[in-house]
């Protein structure tokens, strides 16, 4: 996967995201793709949560998983997540729940949680970095006020980290990928460094719903595993979410 | 060919929205959901309309454990273990998740491992 929130020059914060799933689940040599990301793309619907008929959180799901990896409340925040591969992982945290150790969160309903309940960038953040959990995860959160845009790295128990954007230090951006931002991607996987450029290639001054998209259609952040591209504006309260393919030549990852 | 082998090697793209061309598949289609029916309800109206995609998918991720475990173990495992987990999930999940289980006419413990996933996957 890989998300970003940047800031334009203005004060506008976009988020947007590429969501990667299926690596190593079954390979359609005919196709040359994922069989279960390849599955996963019919899958993808735009959900708008609603309460007295009115929208309390938009979402983007796969039909049939209720949790939240990419969701928008309008004029609040934006929400995305990222997986975190760690030995200390979610496996550990299943076999706890059920030998009844149940003081920890599902990743997927925290957010669910997190979007229906929090009502500012700062209630949301707080809840996503002291939440104990049963898995690892990035949280990448945008608010609707300059500089509200951070990377929340989460272990099981506790944040280690909360990486914001930063104007005064030049960082009109946060992005991340499947890797803590201050250690180096693993060199068979950089998207990071790619998705970087283009990103410092397009200015801020130049940050828009079109150039992002362009950002996450290059390859290899566009890659054989992503299921859809998703854009959102937190102060219009939109989102829109595009399905991709990513035909050869292109990274399997 | 650079594609096949890191490191990346295309430049960055330009003038790609509104999207088109052979990366897009197509905009995702919109549903409500209404938080203020019964949380077993609520999935209904987009598991119906998505019944046959869903079922494809965890046919593909059974063939997948049965390529592993070809006996048909660790389908049956799921099926008998992972239901009862709904009964644990805080709400409104565990309910959401026996409505989806429903609309779709799959077994609870093969819906519930959707839903857990990415816990599962983090290792």
């Amino acid at each position: 996967c890989t998300s970003v929130v940047a800031e334009d020059k203005t004060g506008k914060l976009f988020h947007a995201r590429n969501l990667d799933f299926g690596l190593f689940l079954g390979w359609n040599a005919t196709t040359h793709a994922w069989k279960v990301t390849e599955q996963l793309r019919p899958l993808v619907v735009n959900l708008d949560f609603q309460r007295n008929n009115a929208t309390v959180f938009k979402s983007v799901n796969y039909a049939g998983y209720m949790g939240i990896l990419t969701g928008i409340r309008p004029k609040a925040f934006t929400l995305t997540m990222n997986e975190r591969f760690n030995i200390d992982g979610g496996f550990i945290g299943i076999l706890e729940w059920l030998l009844g150790k149940r003081d920890g969160m599902w990743m997927g309903f925290l957010t669910r949680q997190v979007l229906e309940n929090a009502t500012s960038y700062e209630e949301a953040k707080n809840k996503l970095a002291q939440t104990k959990l049963l898995a690892p995860a990035y949280f990448i959160l945008g608010g609707n006020k300059s500089e509200e845009g951070c990377v929340i790295t989460r272990s099981r128990a506790a944040s280690l980290d909360i990486w914001e954007i930063s104007l005064k230090q030049g960082r009109w951006y946060v992005l991340e990928t499947n890797y803590d931002h201050w250690k180096d991607p693993l060199f068979l996987d950089d998207r990071r460094t790619p998705a970087m450029k283009c990103m410092n290639r397009t200015t801020q001054a130049n940050i828009s719903f079109g150039t992002i998209y362009d950002v996450l259609s290059t390859k290899p952040v566009l890659n054989k595993l992503t299921t859809y591209t998703t854009l959102m504006d937190v102060s219009e309260g939109k989102l829109e979410t595009y399905l991709r393919d990513c035909p050869n030549p292109c990274m399997p990852w | 060919v650079g594609q096949y082998v890191p490191p990346y090697t295309e430049e960055c793209r330009s003038g790609t929205y509104p999207p088109s061309g052979p990366t897009f598949k197509g905009q995702a289609p919109w549903y409500k959901i209404n938080l203020d029916i019964s949380p077993r309800q609520r999935w209904h109206q987009l598991i119906s309309d998505k019944k046959a995609e869903l079922n494809s998918l965890i046919q593909g991720i059974k063939d997948l454990a049965n390529a592993f475990f070809p006996s048909g173990k660790l389908v049956e495992l799921v099926d008998k273990y992972m239901g009862p987990l709904a009964d644990t999930l805080p709400f409104p999940f565990g309910d959401e998740i026996k409505g989806i289980a429903e609309a779709a006419d799959i077994p609870l413990g093969e819906i519930v491992l959707f839903n857990v996933f990415y816990e599962l996957f983090t290792v």
